[in-house]
Parts: C-alpha cells; sequence; structure tokens
C-alpha cells in the first residue's frame, strides 16, 4: 500500500459527505446505496464514521461530471479514465469526482459504481496506488464480488487511523501471491498454446517463452466466468482445449474463450460420485492419456474414446515412487513429469519410471 | 523514414498516460522518438505494475496502458 506525501489524513474521524448530483444510469436510491456501502467498507476496518449532508459544504463532496466538470482536470469520455479523487484537505480536498461518460452500474457489467466510489474514497481518506494487483487500490479496474479490501488495503487504512474500535468481523482478500516465496506452492499447473499457466489463489502466472518476466493476472480479469480457485488443469493439445477443474466443476477453454455448454460436473469423466474435487491433472501428449490425481490415487483418461480407461484408480505411490502421496499440480514434458507438492517439484522420467531431481517449484519463476 | 501512424499512436497514448499518472514534464518528445526520459517513465509504469521491466513500449505495457483505471495519479506528487 501507499499513502500520499506526508500521510494526509483527516484529522478526525468524523467525516462529512455530500452528493451533489445523480447520474442518469442509477436510480437516485442506487447511487446513494453504493455510496454508503463503498464508505462503509473502510468504516468496518477503522474507528472512521461517515456523515451525510444535504447542504453546505462537506468533507468528501461527491459529483458526476463529463470532460472539463471545474476542476481543470478534464475526464476523457467512455472507457480510460473512470474517476478520481483528492486527498483529504480543505476545500477541494477529499471531493471525488466520477466520468459521467462511463455506464455507471449496480453489478459485474463494467462500471461497477460501488467498487470504483470504494476505491476512490479510499483516496479521500489518505490512501494512494497499491501496486499489489488484488488490492482494492490497485489503479486499474476489475470486478469482484465479496469484501472489496485486500490485507494489503487495510494494513494501509490503519497505519492512518487505527483499528475498528468495535471489531465488527470482515474477511478480507488474501495479498497477491509473491513468487519468489520460498513456501510457494502451486494449485494447478497447464500449458496453453505454448505458454504456461500456473494457478495460485485467486491469480495465475503467465510464462511465455520470450517473457523472462512472468507475469501475473486476476484469474477473473482474463476469465471471469471461473471461479476464484483452480484445483487442477490441463491442455488436450489435439483439440486445443484447456480443461480446469474446481471442487466437482470443469470449464473447457478454447485459448481465452469459455466454450459453450460448460461448466459440466466432473463426474461425465467417468469419476465415481465420492470423488469431490480433483488435485491435478496432466495430459500424457504422447499416449492421448489425461491422468486425474485424486488423494493418494489416480486414474487414467483416454481423450480419444471419451471414457476412463479400466483397472483404475491406482496407487500414485505404488506408480510413482519417489513423489510423496499427494500432488497439487502435474505438469507433462518432453518426456518428464513434473510433480509439484507444497514447495517442492519432483521431475520424474516416465519412461524410468524414476525421479530424476528435486527443485524448488518456484524454480520456473525465476526464483 | 516517417514513423508509421500506429508507431505514433502508441508514442502519443504513452506520452498521454506517463504525463498523467507518472508526472512526465510535457512537450518533451522530440519528432517520432521517446526520449530517454520517457524510457525511465516507462520502466517506473512497469515496476509499479509488476511488468517486466524493458524501458520499452512492449504489448504488455499497452494492453495496460488501455485499461479502465482510476485518475488518481501513480506517483503521489
Amino acid at each position: 500500500y501507499n499513502h500520499f506525501p506526508r500521510d494526509l489524513k483527516w484529522k478526525n474521524t468524523n467525516v462529512t459527505f455530500r452528493i451533489l448530483n445523480y447520474t442518469p444510469d442509477l436510480k437516485k436510491a442506487d447511487v446513494d446505496k453504493a455510496v454508503r456501502n463503498a464508505f462503509n467498507v473502510w468504516s468496518k476496518v477503522t474507528p472512521l464514521r461517515f456523515k451525510k449532508l444535504y447542504e453546505g459544504n462537506a468533507d468528501i463532496m461527491i459529483s458526476f461530471g463529463a470532460k472539463e466538470h471545474g476542476d481543470f482536470n478534464p475526464f476523457d469520455g467512455p472507457e480510460g479514465l473512470l474517476a478520481h479523487a483528492y486527498p483529504p484537505g480543505n476545500g477541494i480536498g477529499g471531493d471525488t469526482h466520477f466520468d459521467e461518460d462511463e455506464t455507471w452500474t449496480k453489478d459485474f457489467h463494467a462500471f461497477n459504481l460501488f467498487l470504483v466510489a470504494a476505491h476512490e474514497f479510499g483516496h479521500a481518506l489518505g490512501m494512494a496506488h497499491s501496486s499489489d494487483p488484488g488490492s482494492l487500490m490497485y489503479p486499474v479496474y476489475s470486478y469482484g464480488k465479496g469484501y472489496p479490501l485486500s490485507e494489503d488495503d487495510i494494513k494501509g487504512i490503519q497505519s492512518l487511523y487505527g483499528e475498528n474500535t468495535d471489531h465488527r468481523k470482515v474477511k478480507p482478500k488474501p495479498d497477491a501471491p509473491s513468487k519468489c516465496d520460498p513456501e510457494l506452492s502451486f494449485d494447478a499447473i497447464t500449458e496453453l498454446r505454448g505458454e504456461t499457466i500456473i494457478f495460485k489463489d485467486r491469480f495465475y502466472w503467465r510464462l511465455h517463452p520470450q517473457m523472462p518476466e512472468p507475469e501475473q493476472t486476476l484469474i477473473k480479469n482474463t476469465w471471469p466466468e471461473l471461479p476464484n480457485q483452480v484445483d487442477a488443469a490441463y491442455e488436450n493439445p489435439e483439440k486445443d482445449i484447456v480443461i480446469i477443474f474446481s471442487g466437482i466443476r470443469m470449464w473447457a477453454l478454447n485459448g481465452y474463450n469459455l466454450v459453450d455448454g460448460y461448466p459440466k460436473y466432473i463426474h461425465k469423466l467417468g469419476l465415481p460420485k465420492t470423488v469431490r474435487k480433483i488435485d491435478a491433472a496432466v495430459n500424457i501428449r504422447d499416449t492421448g492419456k489425461t491422468l486425474l490425481f485424486v488423494d493418494e490415487e489416480y486414474w487414467s483418461y483416454d481423450e480419444e474414446k471419451g471414457t476412463m480407461d479400466s483397472g483404475y484408480p491406482r496407487s500414485l505411490e505404488q506408480d510413482f515412487p519417489g513423489i510423496g502421496d499427494e500432488v497439487d499440480a502435474v505438469a507433462y514434458h518432453y518426456g518428464y513429469l513434473y510433480f509439484y507438492h507444497d514447495h517442492m517439484q519432483f521431475e520424474y522420467s516416465y519412461s524410468s519410471r524414476k525421479v530424476m531431481r528435486i527443485m524448488r517449484a518456484n524454480s520456473m519463476l525465476n526464483c | 523514414k516517417p514513423i508509421a501512424t500506429e508507431e505514433k499512436d502508441k508514442l502519443l497514448l504513452a506520452d498521454k498516460y506517463l504525463r498523467r499518472y507518472y508526472g512526465m514534464p510535457a512537450g518533451l518528445q522530440g519528432e517520432g522518438k521517446a526520449s530517454d526520459l520517457m524510457h525511465q517513465k516507462i520502466r517506473e509504469m512497469q515496476a509499479f505494475f509488476r511488468l517486466e521491466v524493458t524501458g520499452k513500449l512492449d504489448d504488455n505495457t499497452l494492453e495496460v496502458m488501455e485499461m479502465a483505471r482510476c485518475g488518481v495519479p501513480d506517483v503521489a506528487e
């Protein structure tokens, strides 16, 4: 998180606000609710209390305007710049302006007024932009459900105003995972048309052969339909699709597009109903089989026939000695299986049936 | 050889973005060429967004510059 220079903040925790005008995109009551809820986001974790004024000068004056709207800091028409707010202070300090050329909504369509208002009020209270892609104070718009503050945001605002004295419970979003955290484990790993995608929490890293630096992005920024947590994933190069597993559902992606007819239940693959989650999946390109790992066992699915092979499940430990009895993610490259478990990576020779090397899981993230 | 329009558009986008959000002074751009200061500001922006720091207007950098965002500068003035 970042603050403004000299840690600008309001001198007392009772802050007033006033809504000067309304966007025609939403009912007046919806705008009032979005603004109130946006302030509540911050009052839940601090002693800050927000009082609405209907006349006169408030600390935070809220308005909608297009292009040049009176502060010589013009908006830019649809898209691009959505809103801005000024740090705490007299006069224009704290004031928050929304670009009326945007379409303001109260659901997942762009742009959700509650989320943008919560971000801008962060500025009006003294927060500058954060470089954590999972935090509310990240400068780029992204839609997400649930309580919008991340731990990073909460640390930032509490270092200005302290904690909320009546301890109301909140469930902040965890910070974005750091790729060089020595304890980093993966949720899933797959290829996607020559790139490698590594899923962790609400994020994924994208590794491209020409890009030495992995790129971290929110899963929902690329695939809004996918859940926030991915359990397993594999690419079927023959069909040019990637299958994503989360809980008992699976999705098929064709590049960055969702294939119609998904999500489907994982049991359609032939897994027993007792299976509620797939830990890891990998397609063995040379045999056309996909291995599905669940707890200490694994199944083999024949992609061509579309059926599960007989004689499964088999024991992971028996068939792949040396890698332990559970896996988080599995990848296959040029005859080698790479098993990921906790912060370790086991390079396993599929032909000679033994572990060849043991490395840190995030060694492939240049750490 | 005159700079292709697309190239010029990218430079204009970057120039506007870096002036608005990274405090780059206006009026620095020579004809069709990014100045040293612009390269430095691009590096600042790439570091902030945890992109690969190249100082160049690569696709990922331009992609972020085109995203809908807040109007407050990323470098607190």
